[in-house]
């Protein structure tokens, strides 16, 4: 495969903010600051695979935050983990050489870049799973400089992982 | 007009990968 275009990270997350909307949580995510908490990243998560990130992982994620950022850390990692444990067990996937998130980053500082990278790690579970088709065809309405972002992100993520 | 074309070669790149994504066979084996 030939080597994915370099990401812009500030864009990514702009554009994976955009696409994250699609998902219609219930929690607000119209800015980088509403997804410090992991409410929506986990709402989505659950949404892509309710079976795997059922109520029982969910319950494990703490709704209302505030502005405690370990509290936020804390969330963060529980996500990261479901995620990359989902990668290995469900879609048989290991990602290798992914620069994995600061969760410490994006709980403390609301970095956009880090977020930008659990995003993409959720982009690919989305774009992996069951029900991909109705995920995909909603990336493929969105618009076309979202699309690119999307489609380089996701280029970036297969090239780093082993079956 | 090469702003029209580049636009169309674009919405090309990006149908194709998105359809080989959808037919690409995933999740865990068994």
């Amino acid at each position: 495969m030939s080597t994915p275009e370099s990401l812009d990270r500030m864009e990514l997350c702009e554009s994976l903010l955009t696409w994250i909307q699609t998902f219609g949580v219930e929690a607000p995510c119209k800015t980088v600051e509403d997804l410090t908490s992991g409410v929506v990243m986990a709402q989505a998560l659950q949404k892509i695979d309710i079976v795997y990130f059922n109520d029982a992982w969910i319950s494990r994620i703490k709704p209302e935050v505030g502005d405690n950022w370990r509290l936020k850390v804390s969330n963060l990692k529980k996500i990261l983990k479901g995620i990359l444990d989902y990668y290995q067990e469900s879609l048989g996937q290991h990602i290798n050489d992914f620069t994995l998130p600061d969760v410490n980053l994006i709980g403390e500082h609301s970095d956009a870049a880090e977020l930008g990278r659990m995003l993409q790690l959720i982009l690919g579970c989305a774009v992996n799973c069951e029900q991909k088709q109705e995920y995909i065809q909603t990336i493929m309405m969105m618009e076309e400089s979202v699309q690119h972002v999307v489609m380089t992100a996701i280029q970036e993520l297969m090239s780093k992982e082993t079956q | 007009d090469p702003n029209m074309k580049a636009g169309a070669a674009n919405e090309g790149v990006l149908a194709n990968f998105f359809n080989s994504l959808l037919s690409k066979k995933t999740g865990a084996p068994g």
